[in-house]
């Protein structure tokens, strides 16, 4: 379903070259449960965010569903990155001028739902992360937990059929990051996909399949019995 | 040396109340290392940034070394936020035009150090954290993980007697964070105070003091024995 094959990724800081990944080859099949862990630095996010099209190799080839993504249309890249991935960034990425509503209302505005029907679902996801008395709350007005709530929140709201999620519990105490897998894992169950970047074992534990990336590489590649 | 003594925080959100903080009661010696822990908006990050002096209770009063802050000279404050308190923010509040380099210095500028002198320790701080091959990078060229790193070398560039580290190793793998976490140790081993938010049992562990919060209150405070 997702396949990089010898994905590069060359950063250039100032006369410096950077390689975030190196020869990278993955395969990821539809219903797959992924844990990426790997010491600071080592190129989680960037495989995330290349994974998710919000950022693109320096070389090397990125097929979905066999199709090169570099030669999709517009529009099939719009709708792949707006309903078909839900992205829960590690620095939560939220508007800053408008309310956790909202934000978690936007992935449903390009639908065909009405404006009052968006607030309702957006609303129960919110309820669903433990938000559900805070909506009205801009992202400066919420604890760091919270932020980080509304971000995941959000990125499940359209129910999109791949979840890839940037160190979703970081911010969370243990209670509160049990009832954040409790969702990831019943969204799995439906048959979705996930790739959750964690540095927490027990986190990873939620996984079939856990990768551990180094420098850029990918070190080992376990599935569980 | 620092005491709040029934202190509260009332937020107004549109027409609403929220109480991060109730009738908060709280002492802390000189040298003393301490563990904050609880639930996402149990009131820990807002107990901090009063702390720090960043934010002010709305109720109650906070003496340092038992004289009111708030009859504190604009220079007494200033001189107590800058040189005397290292903070550690949740989301790391790096300048993001410049370089990790620029914003390690920042805390120096007003210092007596020459400009040459003020690199030099920048990039040692940076060199402690395991960044020093990344000086030349902005915040948005570093991993989250990284941007944490140089915050946290912003903080103790200074040497500062209080350390106020909100979550410092929410965004780093197990080894990156023990190698933060012996930074932390060490600089309270030379006398200075540590107050430390994680939601991580093995992070508050380094601490002789674990404080419990919830709803904004107190709910437990043990010594280790
Ligand atoms: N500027 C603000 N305006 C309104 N409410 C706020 C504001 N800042 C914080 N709050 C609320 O106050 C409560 C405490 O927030 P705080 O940031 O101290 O929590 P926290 O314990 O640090 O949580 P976390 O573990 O999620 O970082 C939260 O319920 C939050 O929604
Ligand atoms: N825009 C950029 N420009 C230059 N270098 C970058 C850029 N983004 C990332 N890097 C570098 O690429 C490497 C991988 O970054 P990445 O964000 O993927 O790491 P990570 O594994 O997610 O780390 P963390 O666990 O700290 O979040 C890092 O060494 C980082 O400094
Ligand atoms: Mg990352
Ligand atoms: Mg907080």
């Amino acid at each position: 379903m997702i396949k990089l094959e010898k994905v590069d990724k060359i950063y250039k800081v100032g006369a410096e070259d950077v390689h975030a990944l190196r020869r990278f080859d993955f395969t990821i099949d539809k219903g797959e449960y992924i844990a990426i862990m790997g010491p600071s630095g080592s190129g989680k996010s960037t495989l995330l965010n290349i994974l998710g099209l919000l950022d693109v190799p320096t070389n090397g080839v990125y097929l979905f569903n066999n199709e090169d993504v570099t030669v999709m249309s517009d529009a099939r890249l719009a709708e792949f990155r707006n309903k078909r991935v839900g992205f829960i960034f590690q620095t939560f990425n939220l508007l800053p001028r408008t309310n956790a509503l909202h934000n978690v209302e936007l992935p449903l505005i390009y639908g065909k739902k009405s404006p009052a029907a968006r607030k309702g679902i957006a609303l129960e996801a919110l309820e669903a992360v433990g938000l559900g008395d805070r909506w009205k709350h801009k992202p400066n007005e919420l604890s760091g937990g919270q932020r980080q709530r509304v971000a995941i929140a959000r990125a499940i709201v359209n129910e999109p059929e791949i979840i890839l999620a940037d160190e979703p519990t970081g911010n969370l105490d243990s209670k509160t990051g049990a009832e954040i897998m409790d969702i990831i894992d019943n969204i799995h169950r439906k048959g979705n996909t996930i790739i959750l970047v964690t540095h927490e074992d027990y986190i990873a534990d939620h996984a079939d399949r856990i990768i551990h990336l180094l420098d850029g590489q990918i070190e080992s590649d376990k599935r569980r019995e």
